[in-house]
């Protein structure tokens, strides 16, 4: 069991310290154990070091750097441990545009593997779609509707075939 | 390819019978503020074993059946139904395609279903067990919650990572 | 002392259902005393309708929702005791594209009496605004600096003359 | 108009003096993510007498004076001033223009200054106290904390009210 989890731990460790470079285009991040010597209790933490910035810890980054950190984290887990399929609601409101489209073109490179299903207001993530489900509610009944979108023009959603 | 349909009717703000038919690849969900988007995950985290109505952002059991509107009564049944692809047998069970339901009623029973054969919840809480998806997982990550992963407690994480190993 | 809580309980509520259907398009909403035979003690709760749907409480909002909400009870404080200056910190982030745009023409109407520095990424508020302030972090050294941004471009940020 | 000038050096990301001078309407603070848009607006709440460090999304007292980076040392000191119009008289003092200083050095010491007159911070709390911004207003909204006043529980924003009574 302990055995295990080390080597669950150093794999995922070197995973995050990659897919953090590739998003922030730079920078370090790693996990470290809180007590390496007592292998059976010890917690997992986080630093991470932006490019440019000194080493720091999460209470420290701005809103969007936690966001793509956290985004981070989620890819080194699904390469460790490919999930068939992956539901994410908005990760990336608090992104800038650069980061969002860094975010979705490595999202890119795990659709190979993973199945996405990814609810998103940005243009960036939406571009990179493979193919788009527009919701819609009707403002008298309160009733969701699915509509039909083009991937050229998303925000002009149009009634589908019901 | 995992996910092939999901169909909901009377699933919170779905009273209409809606399916949605997914293909390979990265598939997204638009449309405006309170439109539904969100109420479609949620039905992915039920029909595969949540139980726990605070994550699916209700208050009583009752609140992911279709409450009404101005113009529509309430209605007294939610059914939301998953079906997956399972030619690699990541679900231990005999079949190529595998279709969970899950169905509640206002007056409190629930029913499920794989492959229209009653089961239990527990049945399929222990299907998805170890499969990477399902209730517990990392991949699924509500709306405002993707900071969680990294602001959790480090004992916490440490049992996410021992789930992977 | 409580006459004052209740008649400021009072205007807060008409206001409130003013901003929020302005927002919204529609709609209703409202706050209510969870004891209103205990005016010293009771709480104030809310409730929320947007347009069609059946009355909600807080929980059951979506994400957007619940920010715009949030919105319409920040402008009626806004409305019956204006505050010399306001600082929102990407308040518009879980927000549509029509909505930011309700937000921001809604904002412009406060900005006669109450003076707004907005941190924002989104469009809609961004052009609507009178002055933009560029920050940008030289990668290498960890340090922000201001750039000047013209209105509009303001993603082109260019180096200010320091 | 009310907020003129506001000028930062060695809080946070701050490290070179920087000056922001504001007009009336609306003013807007775009760039990158981590570039330092949320430190202005902790260094306003922090000028105008916040003490918890928690709300400045610090750890420790320090953690408001720049830190240092890859090319830059540590600084000892930050510090912060905001430059008000008075002429409606909305601050209680004689001054048609009133500066706020605030300085911390790295030993633990603070100095705060109002028109360059030397003073405590409770003077500096003190002179929000009833004009709608400062530390605990509602009019000063941290990233991500804008559904906190709708969530908040209802003994709560009844103190909300109160406030504006
Ligand atoms: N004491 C300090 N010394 C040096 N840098 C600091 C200090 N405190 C915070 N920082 C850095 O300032 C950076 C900017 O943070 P800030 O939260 O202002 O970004 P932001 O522009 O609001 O970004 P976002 O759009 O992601 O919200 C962070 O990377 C953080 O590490
Ligand atoms: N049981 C129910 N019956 C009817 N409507 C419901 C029920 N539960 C939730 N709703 C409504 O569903 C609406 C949509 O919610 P949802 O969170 O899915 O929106 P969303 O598309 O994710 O929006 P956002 O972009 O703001 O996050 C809400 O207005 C909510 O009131
Ligand atoms: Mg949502
Ligand atoms: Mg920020």
């Amino acid at each position: 069991m302990v055995e295990r989890f080390k080597k669950s731990f150093q794999e995922i460790a070197e995973a995050f310290k990659e897919s953090f470079s590739k998003l922030f285009d730079g920078g370090e991040a790693s996990l470290f154990l809180t007590e390496p010597e007592d292998l059976l209790n010890t917690g997992v933490d986080i630093e991470a070091k932006p490019p440019g910035k000194g080493l720091k810890h999460m209470n420290l980054l701005s809103g969007g750097e936690k966001a793509l950190t956290a985004i981070a984290l989620l890819f080194a887990f699904l390469k460790i441990k490919p999930s068939p399929f992956c539901v994410l609601d908005e990760i990336d409101a608090a992104l800038d545009e650069v980061n969002v489209n860094h975010f979705s073109n490595y999202l890119r490179e795990f659709a190979k593997h993973t199945q996405f299903v990814v609810i998103s207001h940005r243009q960036g993530t939406i571009e990179n779609s493979d193919s788009l489900f527009g919701v819609t509610m009707d403002k008298k009944s309160g009733i969701t509707k699915m509509v039909s979108v083009r991937l050229q023009d998303p925000n002009q959603a149009v009634a589908m075939r019901s | 390819m995992f996910l092939k349909k999901f169909e909901l009717h009377g699933f919170k703000s779905f009273a209409d019978k809606t399916a949605l038919e997914f293909n390979d690849g990265i598939s997204t969900i638009v449309g405006p503020n309170g439109s539904g988007k969100s109420n479609i995950s949620d039905a992915m985290m039920w029909v595969m074993g949540e139980q726990r109505i605070k994550t699916l952002r209700g208050a009583r059991v009752e609140d992911v059946i279709f409450s009404g509107s101005d113009t529509h009564k309430p209605l007294g049944m939610a059914a939301v139904s998953i079906t997956m692809d399972n030619q690699e047998g990541i679900l231990s069970l005999p079949y190529e395609e595998v279709t969970i339901t899950r169905k509640a009623y206002r007056s409190g029973e629930s029913e499920f279903y794989i492959n229209k054969n009653s089961c239990r919840l527990k049945d399929i809480q222990m299907l998805f067990h170890d499969t990477g998806i399902g209730r517990d997982s990392f991949a699924m990550i509500g709306q405002g919650r993707v900071d969680e992963i990294i602001t959790a407690k480090p004992e916490d994480r440490r049992a996410m990572i021992e789930e992977l190993a």
